[in-house]
């Protein structure tokens, strides 16, 4: 463990506590893709499968189970809860998730370490993982509002990603022998993903206005 | 080979 990854869970795991907060304290999901957060509980469930078999270390299976249930939660929130899942705008979160869901899966088969059952899900996750954002970004581009609480969300699930690259350089070169070259493409396309973000979201910090998104 | 066994990352 090295303070970028460590770093990365925590911008992670702060992101979820934020979008948690968020719906929890507002009663709202106005501006929240339901798409990318049943995206992230597919990724979260076929990535920490080896919950049942492998133990890493008590901080690994304590964030994984963390990761599991809050994924869940927000989905429960967002889909169940009298009062929060009628602000879930429906009609715009209309992402076709199968466009990211079967590519990803059939790259899984062809590209993955080892033809395992759980070795292709991981991998599936990891692709998963990248693209997973997209229905959340979309919604922003057709809603317009992008409230403080949502921005700040997708700015640390990005900035995440980020910390995780740095990490993985770090781990290239103090790490003998250390290769990860499927997370590695997969990390950097995913951080990618959240550039234009990221240059909105700046921007509007720098001018401390409220961040909007072009026509 | 190493690699699917260092899953050890979140």
């Amino acid at each position: 463990m090295n303070i970028f990854r460590l770093a990365g869970d925590m911008t992670h795991l702060l992101s979820i506590i934020v979008l948690l907060l968020k719906i929890q304290a507002t009663k709202s999901c106005a501006g929240v893709s339901l798409k990318t957060q049943e995206l992230y509980a597919v990724v979260f469930v076929t990535r920490y499968l080896d919950l049942f078999y492998s133990f890493i270390s008590l901080y690994n299976t304590v964030m994984k189970i963390i990761f599991l249930l809050t994924a869940f939660t927000i989905i429960w929130y967002m889909r169940k809860h009298k009062v929060v899942c009628q602000t879930y705008d429906k009609e715009q979160d209309t992402f076709r998730v199968l466009f990211l869901i079967v590519p990803c899966f059939v790259l899984a088969l062809l590209v993955n370490h080892e033809m395992s059952v759980t070795e292709v899900l991981w991998t599936f996750s990891i692709y998963l993982e990248a693209v997973a954002i997209l229905p959340q970004l979309v919604l922003l581009q057709r809603t317009k509002n992008v409230d403080n609480l949502t921005g700040n969300y997708i700015f640390m699930l990005g900035s995440y990603r980020a910390l995780y690259l740095v990490n993985w350089v770090y781990r290239y070169f103090t790490e003998l022998g250390y290769r990860q070259w499927i997370v590695w493409v997969s990390g950097t396309v995913q951080t990618c993903v959240y550039l234009d973000f990221f240059y909105y979201y700046v921007q509007a910090w720098r001018n401390n206005e409220r961040m909007k998104l072009p026509g | 080979k190493e690699e699917v066994e260092k899953h050890d990352e979140l």
